[in-house]
């Protein structure tokens, strides 16, 4: 039985894209087996893997209308992580979905006919909290929230948690926080130092002690369709990113 | 009659707020009448120009409901910029449009009605595109597209110019692509030099020849519920942005 998270955050460009994929080869290298599945229609998860555009259908969309797991999952060139892609029709099902009896409860239904094979699943949620996110919430174990070190994102963050309350409140009561990570960390900038203190001081129990630096290399891995843990296992980000798997680990055991 | 342009693109985080903020503020400097949408139920535009949250409505959710631009729009405390606020509610409204009969040009059918009273208008969209970028996408003459110098944002650009092209041939034939709005750069990133070159070269008459640099200031700036404009005028990101407003008004008058 697979532990199901979602990276989740309606502020865009927070790192969830970068965090899901990074966590899943983190943990696929200690022989773990994992499933990232691509619910955000700019399907960069399925880019940051190497998978080509004209190599993404059938995937997330089919899945969510009936299509089977090993239809729309397919092998990575990372031992133990397959992908489900996703290309721009998966913005379709936003619309399609809204007058569909169970409309939340699709993505929990399919990932349930396929959840025994893997260890972990990770979903990529697109920057919103419509009907493609609302669906991974509820089909999720776990949400874990990527948030920049800046203050836009802290101010969407009471926003997303009272949003996570209406939902286990409603639809999915076994929904943890699984914690904040807190992305692009500059420790040159005032304000990074500021947000870290301040979401330290509110949320102690819910943010992860590894804070993921901002590095260069991180953004350059995508142009050559590969995580930074392999682009570039030595720089600050792929370091950070294994203590964050080893703290995911250390935090994820179910109680 | 305003001038109405949409600040879009998919991707998160690219600099849609504060570009469409600060080239709004550079406006009503020189004495243009100004109007900012915030048409993002996050309502980042809101609280960047000090907008407190139990001030936001009447707002944009009401408006398209039919509610009078006298009720949704308020004074901001710089003269001559106006603002029509927004919160969490606004969300609600993608839903409830969907089964609406001219669920596409609600927001133009609106705007109309109080564009004689301002030169410009900006509209600021969530990081999609459904039925609220849309909405601003029809209603408007320019839509610019804000750019981070970044692998993934590259990759949204091409999605983005054929989504604008449906819209262009099938919903509003006088929409324009009024520019590419590069943003974050730093220079001392490779990435950045090579995403700027690739831009330059398949894109030469779109992209505005302003770059605005990656800037702490800027990013200090809504902690104030200030425009960097005005929180720091000496700053780098100020200027790039005086700049931008320059070479908005000498390529925006229409033929
Ligand atoms: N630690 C880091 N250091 C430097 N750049 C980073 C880091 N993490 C992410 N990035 C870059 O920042 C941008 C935003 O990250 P990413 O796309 O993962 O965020 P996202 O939350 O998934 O965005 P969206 O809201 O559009 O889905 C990307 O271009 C990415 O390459
Ligand atoms: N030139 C700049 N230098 C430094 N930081 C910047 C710059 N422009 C924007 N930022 C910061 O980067 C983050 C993203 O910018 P912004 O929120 O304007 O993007 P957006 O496209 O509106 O995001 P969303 O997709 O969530 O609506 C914000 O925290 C902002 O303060
Ligand atoms: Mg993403
Ligand atoms: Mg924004």
């Amino acid at each position: 039985m697979a532990q199901i998270y979602s990276l989740a955050n309606q502020k865009g460009g927070v790192g969830k894209t970068t965090t899901a994929m990074n966590l899943a080869t983190a943990l696929a290298a200690i022989k773990k087996h994992v499933l990232v599945v691509d619910a955000d229609p700019q399907g960069n998860m399925s880019t940051g893997l190497g998978c080509l555009r004209k190599n993404r259908a059938p995937g997330t969309y089919e899945f969510l209308a009936g299509a089977s797991g090993a239809e729309c999952i397919q092998a990575t060139h990372i031992p133990l992580l397959d992908l489900m892609p996703t290309n721009e029709e998966l913005a379709g099902a936003e619309i399609e979905l809204v007058s569909i009896q169970g409309r939340e409860i699709k993505l929990k239904e399919a990932l349930a006919t396929i959840s025994d094979k893997y260890d972990f699943i990770f979903i990529d949620c697109p920057p919103s909290l419509g009907l493609l996110t609302l669906n991974a919430l509820v089909a999720s174990h776990f949400v874990l929230i990527p948030m920049q070190c800046e203050f836009y994102s802290l101010e969407g963050l009471s926003h997303l948690l009272r949003s996570l309350e209406r939902i286990q409140g409603q639809l999915n009561p076994d929904l943890a926080v699984g914690g904040i990570i807190l992305t692009m960390y500059d420790r040159r900038n005032k304000l990074s130092h500021r947000v870290l203190t301040e979401i330290r001081e509110h949320f102690p129990k819910v943010i992860f002690e590894t804070v993921i630096p901002r590095n260069v290399r991180v953004s350059e891995a995508p142009s050559f369709g590969k995580p930074v843990l392999l682009y570039d296992i030595g720089c600050s980000g792929s370091r950070a990113y294994m203590d964050l798997a080893r703290e995911l680990l250390s935090r994820g055991a179910p109680e």
